[in-house]
């Protein structure tokens, strides 16, 4: 159960509009 | 929170974390320079700050960036990091403008992410030294004397920041920097 993201898919987002 | 971070579309991460920055101000205590930026539990609000915040190479010497488990302050005598040490990682002072940023985005990510397994627990946080004579960046634990959690978390560490097998990586417990005479720091495990 515990929250666990990878390197890739944190990079993947990082420019998302609501990371922005 | 998790309801809130789910409905707002967000990544809730498995700690709230605490970013501090530190300015080295002579005129003050070495407390009062210690300051809480903001504290975040979404992947989405950790990018936000990031993209909001100075690089870290571009900060100025003697001053340090701190990101720590929510309730853990960076400094040895918190509770929670006293009986704890420090996987070291020193570099070069050319490295400050080639491989410092990324190395500390990764520390970073291995902290939000909880990339250490098992072992995530074990971690409290993270700090980045800026210094003329060479910068540092260490990943803190808990508990010194766990030598199977310390030894993933640095093999995991050293592992995702790409450091060759030729390249040797030092854990120090914070109980034996605090009472080092000169810059000889006592090294418990080696990777």
């Amino acid at each position: 159960g515990k929250k666990q993201y990878d390197r890739e898919f944190l990079l993947d987002i990082q420019f998302m509009p609501a990371c922005i | 929170e998790l309801l809130q971070a789910e409905v707002l579309g967000k990544h809730p991460l498995q700690n709230r974390w605490a970013l501090w920055f530190f300015k080295n101000d002579k005129s003050k205590m070495w407390q009062a320079n210690l300051r809480l930026v903001t504290k975040f539990s979404t992947v989405e609000d950790f990018w936000a700050l990031y993209s909001h915040i100075q690089l870290a190479s571009k900060l100025a010497a003697g001053c340090d960036y701190s990101l720590f488990k929510d309730g853990i302050e960076p400094m040895w005598e918190d509770n929670q990091n006293k009986r704890g040490g420090r996987w070291l990682i020193t570099l070069a002072r050319q490295q400050r403008h080639t491989e410092l940023d990324r190395f500390w985005l990764d520390t970073l990510l291995c902290l939000i992410g909880e990339m250490f397994d098992e072992y995530s627990d074990e971690v409290c946080g993270a700090v980045i030294n800026i210094r003329t004579k060479g910068d540092k960046i260490a990943i803190w634990t808990r508990e010194a004397e766990n030598r199977e959690g310390v030894t993933h978390i640095g093999r995991v560490y050293k592992e995702h920041l790409g450091l060759s097998q030729k390249v040797a990586i030092g854990y120090q417990a914070h109980a034996d920097t605090a009472t080092k005479s000169g810059c000889l720091g006592k090294t418990k495990f080696v990777l």
